[in-house]
């Protein structure tokens, strides 16, 4: 038996619409520890690993560890039902081919339950170990979609160098060039609005915007946004998940042939 | 020349 009780529904549904188009299909797997997944998107390029801890939902009951593959698409739709200010609870049997999402308004006076389809799905889980990174920015997510966004619109692949100048964005395409330094910045009104930059050693890694950019749909899960760079190893991006978790997207650089 | 790396590159498939 497994009833997940989520007050603030609002961050699930912030969480499918973050990685549903990078991702097809998923097993969501529940513990004692929380609710998490991780899934590789089809051309194993890029991974998602989401995880939302127990402590972090109102009521969480996981008698046994299960695992519940879900058409995140699907999912999607069903969430899209609740309302923004909904409480959500996740509910399956033990053997049972189905979950259901309820939702309830916060004054009691609508309680609508989606019963879905799960499905059996093979999936690859990678052992990621835990890294010291060269180099770890901090900078608001909003800057970081609106930079992604802004250069794929000149190029396909972004060049990310840090430095101790900053943290350089650029990309290069049929109708020219262009670079986007962001400088570390501390002294701003809200903690959320600086740029920190940690840096061991100067990196340059390339990336395909296409996936950074859907990294970006988890820009409303955080005002900030985290990405971990080591010369020759996957992207870390991160949004932390307000006290609960995090989404965390990896991905495999370009390389020079 | 650039290439796309995979992730199972840098990562154990467990």
């Amino acid at each position: 038996m497994l009833e997940l009780r989520l007050v603030q529904g609002s961050l699930l549904k912030k969480v499918l619409e973050s990685i549903k188009e990078l991702v097809n299909d998923a097993n969501f797997d529940c513990s004692s520890t929380g609710f998490s997944l991780q899934a590789m998107d089809s051309s194993h390029v890029a991974l998602v690993a989401l995880l939302l801890r127990s402590e972090g939902f109102e009521h969480y009951r996981c008698d046994r560890n299960l695992s519940m593959g879900m058409n995140l698409n699907n999912m999607a739709k069903m969430l899209k039902c609740a309302g923004n200010d909904d409480i959500i609870t996740i509910k399956a049997d033990d053997g049972s081919d189905t979950v259901t999402f309820m939702f309830e308004s916060p004054t009691q006076d609508k309680i609508s339950d989606f019963e879905m389809k799960l499905m059996d799905i093979d999936s690859e889980h990678l052992g990621i170990p835990e890294a010291e990174y060269d180099a770890i920015v901090r900078m608001p997510s909003a800057e970081f979609a609106r930079i992604c966004k802004d250069l794929s619109s000149i190029g396909d692949t972004v060049v990310i160098s840090v430095t101790k100048e900053g943290v350089k964005f650029s990309t290069k395409g049929d109708i020219g060039a262009a670079n986007i330094v962001c400088r570390q910045n501390t002294t701003v009104d809200k903690p959320d609005d600086a740029t920190v930059i940690e840096m061991k050693e100067p990196v340059s890694l390339q990336f395909a915007l296409r996936y950074t950019n859907f990294f970006t749909k988890a820009t409303p899960l955080s005002s900030t946004v985290t990405i971990s760079l080591s010369n020759e190893l996957p992207v870390v991006v991160e949004y932390k998940i307000a006290e609960m978790g995090y989404v965390r997207f990896y991905l495999a650089p370009k390389i020079e042939e | 020349n650039v290439e796309q790396n995979v992730l199972t590159l840098y990562y154990d498939n467990l």
